[in-house]
């Protein structure tokens, strides 16, 4: 067997199936699932427990092809699902043109969520054949328990059961359950990083935001109120969150929009006003008007960003939107503003965004991100998403 | 199925890449795949696939490459070192 390299912190697990696919009831579908997680359950200190939607530990759906993870499936046949490791979600997703089956004939439920499931726990493929890890499909078994090697690998990481009837399943409806940050493991490979929720406790309870920005020394932060965030790939820095106050001279609390510029100058707007810095030292001179630096750019605006599709520069406010170009003469042509809508699939009202490691763009109205699909022009599937776990660590 | 079948080298050096036991060639660095790289490639897929290690692409290996199976890569990026001894990381939270 192969540890990952990550694993869950917390030892009782949440799940629901927030895709179900058409081909069986979902109670056959979420039955299968829980036998699935029983086999787990049975042989280490974990418990799984269905919850109704909402904040879950692991999320179940079914699609087909590209289904926005990057990591399309390829029809019937070949690759049949995938999960993630705990450190990366720990989602499960299953190709919906399979021929899924809770008997024999098709592709079985029950053995497959098995085996992926073992990936959400943090266990990469193993090379015994007998084993449940082992990465290919060997057909119906009418008797699937756990390999030796595959209980040598979990109680690797979670040890073995230590309730008495080791490792029962409560197939309970849990609707508010958070989840909760993860650990990346003492893997010689993967970085400790410890979860930060003091850090994040008080943006969890309401993780809107009034901008967000990376600087060019490659930091984002996220400024809400008069207090300030740095984010890190899993959530929030330890420390944080600060005053603004303390660290950006002169920047005022409550701010309407941050953008960074390719030449490494971020700028922060409020009202009519606007600010310049490097990383997180003012510029000298500012704040100046925005209707005399920005032309054409109305005041208090909601958000400003660079899209990554054409990297231009563009500031929203209300359902309405400028482009603003400032290699030419007149930066904000007469055909602006332009209604928001045509940017499909955002709501209409947004409170930042910004350009996520020079790769997507992403949105964030509420306490809801969406991430936008530059080549199809349009919110990628399965957003919007919530703020407090994917961006904070909540 | 309306697949097309793992036949080809092309495609059976698609099946190592995606599957973490072959490095996509990078222009940058000017890393190939070589003779040996894919032979050796070959065997870590028959341990895999409880096939004799031969290194050679025979029948039965190519059958395995067709066979039903999980997308999570065997040999995942962490285990995975690049040339220049980073660890990629692949399928970011975000």
């Amino acid at each position: 067997f192969v540890h990952q390299g990550s694993k869950w912190r917390v030892k009782d697990l949440t799940w629901s199936v927030s895709q179900p696919t058409s081909q069986l009831t979902r109670n056959d579908v979420e039955t299968q699932i829980a036998r699935a997680w029983k086999l787990w359950s049975d042989n280490s200190d974990l418990t799984f427990t269905k919850s109704n939607g909402g904040n879950v530990h692991i999320d179940i759906r079914f699609a087909k092809y590209e289904h926005g993870d990057g990591d399309s499936f390829d029809g019937p046949g070949k690759t049949l699902a995938h999960a993630f490791f705990p450190q990366y979600g720990g989602d499960a997703h299953f190709d919906d043109s399979e021929p899924w089956t809770v008997g024999r004939y098709g592709t079985n439920l029950f053995q497959v969520a098995a085996h992926e499931f073992g990936h959400s726990l943090g266990l990469s493929h193993s090379n015994v054949k007998s084993s449940l890890m082992a990465p290919f499909y060997r057909g119906y078994d009418d008797n699937l328990h756990l390999d030796p090697d595959d209980i040598a690998a979990i109680q690797g990481i979670y040890g073995p059961p230590r309730r008495s009837g080791s490792g029962w399943n409560r197939l309970s409806s849990q609707s508010s359950t958070s989840r909760r940050p993860f650990d990346t493991g003492s893997s010689r490979k993967t970085p400790v990083i410890p979860p930060t929720s003091e850090s994040s406790a008080a943006i969890c309870k309401s993780p809107s935001i009034d901008a967000l920005t990376t600087t060019s020394d490659g930091k984002t932060y996220a400024f809400k109120d008069d207090l300030y965030y740095q984010l890190n790939d899993y959530g929030v820095e330890p420390g944080y969150p600060k005053k603004i106050s303390d660290d950006w001279s002169g920047l005022p609390a409550n701010l309407d929009a941050a953008l960074t510029w390719s030449d490494g100058k971020t700028f922060f707007f409020k009202g009519g006003k606007y600010w310049r810095f490097l990383n997180k030292k003012a510029l000298p001179g500012y704040p100046k008007l925005i209707s005399k630096g920005f032309a054409g750019i109305p005041n208090d605006v909601d958000a400003a960003f660079v899209w990554s599709g054409n990297s231009k520069t563009y500031f929203i406010k209300g359902t309405k939107y400028w482009r603003y170009d400032s290699a030419i003469e007149t930066p904000v042509s007469a055909d602006y503003p332009k209604s928001l809508s045509a940017w499909d699939g955002l709501p209409n009202h947004i409170d930042a965004a910004f350009q996520w490691k020079n790769a997507k763009t992403f949105f964030f109205s509420g306490n809801q991100y969406y991430r936008f699909n530059d080549q199809r022009f349009t919110v990628e599937t399965d957003y919007p998403r919530q703020n407090g776990p994917w961006w904070f660590g909540c | 199925g309306p697949l097309s079948p793992i036949n080809s080298e092309p495609d059976v050096q698609g099946y190592l890449q995606r599957f973490g036991y072959l490095q996509a060639p990078n222009p940058e660095t000017g890393s190939l795949v070589t003779h040996e790289h894919f032979s050796e490639a070959v065997k870590q897929f028959q341990s895999f696939a409880s096939l004799p290690t031969t290194g050679i692409l025979d029948a039965e290996t190519k059958r395995m490459m067709n066979a039903p199976r999980c997308g999570v890569p065997d040999i995942t990026d962490e285990e995975r070192p690049t040339e220049n001894g980073q660890t990629h990381r692949r399928r970011r939270k975000r």
